[in-house]
């Protein structure tokens, strides 16, 4: 039960930080599609866990209080779910 | 009155980060 409502509090908190971002790279649509495309593919575990959402919270506070530096902060959690995406889990898997 | 108008490339980390993720985005999509 814990880890579902940890999934839907990191999936309100995903969509808070994409709308935010949508804001602020008007010139580049790409990169939040980008994004999205990283959190598709990240594995389900890590998107209901407290690290993802600790990340993901402290991404979208200092997004939010530092507009200049949207691509930084989607950079960082890109950086993020590409490390925790289900097909690096797999191959790490023995 | 003369103003700067900002934009988000005026700060050189986040000038950084989009090049990577451009870059990123375009190897992407070259690969697949």
């Amino acid at each position: 039960k814990e880890g579902y409502v940890l999934k839907a509090e990191n999936e309100k908190l995903f969509g808070e930080f994409v709308e935010h971002c949508k804001t602020h790279t008007q010139d580049h649509p790409e990169v939040v599609a980008f994004l999205q495309m990283k959190y598709s593919k990240a594995s389900p575990d890590y998107l209901s866990s407290v690290e993802f959402r600790n990340a993901l919270g402290r991404c979208l506070t200092r997004a939010q209080a530092n507009t200049a530096k949207t691509f930084v902060y989607i950079n960082e959690l890109c950086t993020v779910l590409k490390q925790h995406s289900a097909k690096r889990r797999a191959l790490i898997q023995p | 009155e003369s103003f700067k108008m900002v934009d988000d490339d005026d700060d050189p980390e986040n000038r950084i980060a989009k090049k990577m993720l451009l870059a990123q985005i375009k190897a992407n999509y070259s690969s697949g």
